[in-house]
């Protein structure tokens, strides 16, 4: 099939398997910020690790100059913490704690959309 | 992505979303799937941000990032976002943060403050409308009574149009990644399709299950859909479901 696609609008699609259903988790903003997203971090650290990797798995590929990039991430954005604001900071410093991920990593999963409209 | 408000024959407001993301990043050749879609998909959670034990807001996120995407502040406003592809953007806007020129918010810093401080549907619009930003971005706001619905197109530094409710049709508003005032690129149309399955579903069968039905039809919905949502301002209802596009499904 080649684009432009043809509709098909569904009128049964409603309600989908249970198992698709996306469960709730709360966030107690009366806490600090480094606490407020420990359960659910902890929860996710692997899937949160797992799609850094791919992310980097795919910038790599782009070819060393983007390979380099990583580098940077890795070892330089743990600093950019510092000019983020608060609560914000506070909250990727507690995200990178209870998932055990580099905070450069963190700040960068962060800020995909601002790296994803070019 | 694509986002819509609509208003059903009382007036209640109803605002949904299909996030898309992970174009060109990793195509599973074996599966006929995106990776990054495919790993996003089981990092999405709701969350209810709470103080004091009461709801302050609703999010579907992906988890560990902090920002706002699709929300809903009960008996206040819903919010999504949709991304703006430009020439001059977010990157620029990274590396003149770096450089220290620190006038422009993150996106999702943003939307999160809407989310946490904006009191009303006026007050989240003119915040949107008017705060710096690094990055350009579509915001599709829904309010609390009729005809309340909007899409903030925003460049980095300002913004570029906003587009009533009343003006695009009447009981609903619709946007896919393009702006509103220009064709969509052929290769990637989601909107046409996406405005003949609201007109078909027409305003009386406006509801979750009308709504899901037109965001879970084909090509609005695709293999880089990670999810879609549906709210209802009036109660803060929000319902989130995994996305499951079977084949044939378009590749976006």
């Amino acid at each position: 099939q080649v684009p432009p696609f043809k509709e098909e609008c569904v009128k049964d699609a409603y309600p989908p398997p249970a198992s698709l259903l996306v469960k709730e988790y709360i966030i107690n903003l009366d806490l600090a910020p480094e606490e407020r997203w420990a359960e659910l971090v902890k929860e996710k650290a692997e899937l949160i690790k797992n799609i850094l990797a791919k992310f980097k798995e795919f910038v790599r590929d782009w070819g060393q100059e983007a390979a380099k990039l990583i580098e940077l991430v890795d070892e330089k954005f743990g600093k950019f913490d510092d000019t983020l604001p608060e609560p914000f900071r506070g909250e990727l410093l507690g995200i990178a704690k209870y998932s055990n991920l580099n905070l450069g990593e963190v700040v960068l999963y962060n800020i995909f959309y601002e790296i994803f409209t070019v | 992505c694509t986002s819509i408000v609509a208003e059903d024959p009382s007036g209640n407001l109803y605002h949904a979303r299909n996030l898309d993301f992970g174009l060109f990043i990793g195509w599973d050749i074996r599966n006929e799937t995106w990776e990054i879609t495919e790993a996003l998909k089981p990092l999405i959670v709701n969350l209810n941000f709470q103080r004091s034990g009461q709801t302050v807001f609703k999010s579907v996120n992906y988890a560990g990032y902090v920002g706002i995407l699709t929300a809903v502040k009960p008996k206040t406003f819903t919010l999504s976002m949709d991304e703006r592809f430009n020439k001059d953007g977010g990157f620029i806007g990274i590396i003149e943060w770096l450089l220290g020129i620190r006038t422009g918010s993150w996106m999702g810093f943003l939307t999160r403050n809407v989310m946490e401080n904006s009191t009303s549907y006026s007050d989240a619009r003119d915040v949107l409308s008017n705060t710096e930003m690094l990055a350009p971005a579509y915001f599709i706001l829904g309010g609390t009574k009729s005809g309340e619905g909007c899409v903030i197109t925003r460049d980095r530094e300002k913004t570029i149009d906003i587009w009533e409710m009343k003006s695009a049709g009447g009981w609903y508003i619709l946007e896919t990644n393009y702006d509103h005032w220009t064709k969509p690129l052929f290769l990637d149309d989601r909107r046409t399709p996406a405005n003949n399955c609201m007109r078909n579903m027409t305003q009386t069968n406006v509801s979750v299950k009308g709504i899901f039905n037109v965001l879970s039809s084909k090509p609005v919905l695709n293999k880089l859909t990670t999810y879609t949502a549906v709210m209802e301002v009036s109660t803060g209802h929000l319902e989130t479901y995994l996305a499951n596009c079977t084949d044939p499904c378009f590749p976006w």
